[in-house]
């Protein structure tokens, strides 16, 4: 988990939580019926989502979850995902 | 922009919509206000029509939930997700939900429910996110003030890409694809009605009737040309009430409802107001004519079968009103839809008939078709 993170610690376990929340939730492809996915830990799956928001964003695409990408998971927002589903 | 995957659209151009469940945190009245310009921040674009339905099914149905509420996309609490949509499509295709955990509201200290809708009603018509930070439809909320609201670039691109540019009306704009031809003018050379509201503004007379209004110049009856309330007051939309100018001052006032809106010229200053401004009790809830006269710089208010007289330059109401309309202007029969003042003649429009009244003689001099104003 470190390895995502340019943040501080102090925050880390919220974050990393809220993070992969937004990332199930609207950068994740669920075509049909919904599937079981397992996701490892900061598996690269994870970094994958996490390039395609910055990317998507605009933001620098570094698949860690820097400042300015966990600003972006914390904005209120339309619940329809920005993934083709 | 961006499409859903196989580009899902209406096959249709006239679109229902129901709210079959309100939010505690608005009244009623505003959330119907509120998705009403959402939904005509898209019609101004595109060839789509949307009629509201009050029971049974509708194509896009409007709700507030909370939490997990069956559709396999939970809410969660405030702040976060807002609100979602369907994509177009039967049954649950283009139903729109939002989070009754937000604290929604017209103006800005809560979540501006206009702004919301007007994003999910862009996913509702088929419309998928936008990397465009200056697209309506982009994923995070960014409030839009729904008076004076301009659909961006981005979104006018997306949704005519599925559905066309909507053509310019010559007439009223009854059924999305008519022809802009001749025959819907007529109309109103034909119909028993009359005008919702008339007034100059700078050099020009304006005639407003349901969704268009005609400009024309006072002494000149060519070159009248009907225009979309909304491609000159996107905020008016359509059925002005009452409207009157005070040249001197350079501002004029349109009514609708119990609010108003003040321009100079076409440009509006600011958001509505209500019109106990006026000094108006509160069971007047709408204006239905009202007319600036120059001589003593008073407006007449007409409600009903009674009106009001303010002093503008007082700015208050005056005492002793208000007054009956047909015992102080005998020979005007009939409630007043409109009124204006040329030449120091008031001229009382009242369903199919234009009275021209002397304010010297206290009498009627003559009587018109209302339509001759429009050239017909």
């Amino acid at each position: 988990v470190p390895s995502l993170f340019a943040g501080t610690p102090r925050s880390l376990r919220n974050d990393y939580h809220l993070a992969q929340a937004y990332l199930d939730k609207y950068y994740t492809r669920k075509g049909g019926h919904p599937i079981g996915e397992m996701v490892a830990r900061g598996g690269n799956s994870m970094v994958k989502k996490i390039k395609e928001l910055q990317a998507f964003f605009g933001l620098q695409v570094t698949g860690k979850l820097d400042q300015t990408t966990m600003d972006v998971i914390k904005r209120p927002r339309c619940g329809v995902p920005d993934v083709a589903n | 922009y961006r499409l859903f995957p196989g580009e899902p659209k209406w096959k249709k151009n006239t679109l229902t919509y129901r709210i079959s469940k309100y939010t505690p945190s608005m009244s009623s009245a505003d959330v119907d206000k509120a998705v009403e310009m959402a939904l005509q921040a898209w019609s101004s674009a595109v060839p789509l029509s949307f009629v509201r339905v009050n029971s049974g099914e509708a194509d896009i149905m409007i709700s507030f939930e909370t939490g997990d509420h069956g559709d396999s996309y939970p809410f969660d609490g405030p702040r976060g997700t807002l609100a979602h949509a369907f994509a177009p499509g039967e049954g649950l295709g283009g139903d729109t939900h939002f989070d009754n955990a937000e604290k929604w509201t017209m103006g800005m200290n809560g979540f501006n429910l206009f702004t919301v809708a007007a994003h999910e009603f862009g996913h509702a018509l088929g419309l998928a996110h936008s990397t465009d930070p200056t697209a309506l439809m982009y994923p995070t909320y960014k409030y839009q003030n729904p008076y004076g609201f301009h659909l961006p670039k981005d979104d006018v691109k997306g949704i005519q890409a599925l559905y066309g540019p909507r053509k310019t009306f010559l007439g009223k704009p009854t059924v999305p694809h008519a022809p802009p031809h001749k025959p819907s003018i007529p109309d109103l050379c034909d119909s028993s009605s009359s005008f919702d509201a008339v007034t100059m503004l700078g050099k020009e007379l304006l005639f407003f009737k349901d969704r268009i209004f005609w400009r024309r110049q006072v002494h000149l009856t060519a070159g009248i040309r009907p225009s979309t309330i909304t491609s000159s007051f996107p905020q008016l939309m359509s059925n002005v009430d009452a409207a009157y100018e005070v040249a001197e001052r350079g501002i004029a006032y349109f009514f609708k409802g119990p609010h108003y809106w003040i321009t100079r010229g076409f440009q509006m200053q600011g958001p509505p107001r209500t019109i106990y401004d006026f000094g108006f009790p509160r069971h007047v809830q709408r204006i239905d004519a009202a007319v600036y006269l120059r001589e003593p710089q008073k407006t007449l208010f007409f409600v009903g079968d009674e009106y009001y007289s303010y002093d503008e330059r007082k700015r208050k109401m005056e005492k002793d009103y208000p007054k009956n309309t047909e015992e102080e202007f005998s020979g005007v029969n009939g409630q007043i839809d409109a009124a204006v003042e040329l030449n120091g003649y008031i001229y009382f429009f009242s369903g199919p008939k234009a009275y021209k009244y002397d304010t010297e003689k206290e009498d009627v001099v003559s009587v018109l078709k209302s339509s001759s104003w429009v050239g017909c």
